[in-house]
């Protein structure tokens, strides 16, 4: 995955089967943000694989305070190329 | 450590955690 200056990963162990993933974003590269990120904690926060997008999730994040509104793209992109790694993960696991 | 939450208004819970120490060092 491109490397945005936001990192996401699994927050805990992913079976392959559930359909809501727990996830953790946070800031590596904070100039490579166009806002100030508020502070440079680790969020965590679960993802329902069916039925929510990246999109969704970056813009309550911005609405919680987390991150300018300048950056939406960069969170969202970030948590598109997780949760996409994830998924062609669980195809190879369980095609 | 302490784990500040911030709920969204559309129920989505976020905990932010400090940065998990062996991650900020990463080249």
């Amino acid at each position: 995955a491109e490397d945005t200056g936001v990192r996401v990963e699994l927050a805990e162990e992913d079976n392959g089967r559930k359909s809501t993933i727990a996830l953790r974003l946070w800031v590596e590269d904070p100039k490579k943000l166009k806002g100030k990120p508020k502070d440079n904690g680790a969020i965590e926060f679960t993802f329902e694989l069916e039925k929510e997008t990246p999109e969704d999730v970056a813009q309550e994040m911005i609405e919680s305070g987390f991150f300018n509104e300048s950056d939406v793209k960069i969170v969202a992109k970030s948590i598109r190329d997780r949760v996409a790694l994830i998924q062609w993960r669980r195809e190879r696991i369980r095609p | 450590g302490l784990h500040a939450q911030v709920v969204h208004s559309a129920g989505r819970r976020f905990i932010v955690s400090p940065v998990p120490e062996s991650r900020l060092r990463e080249p």
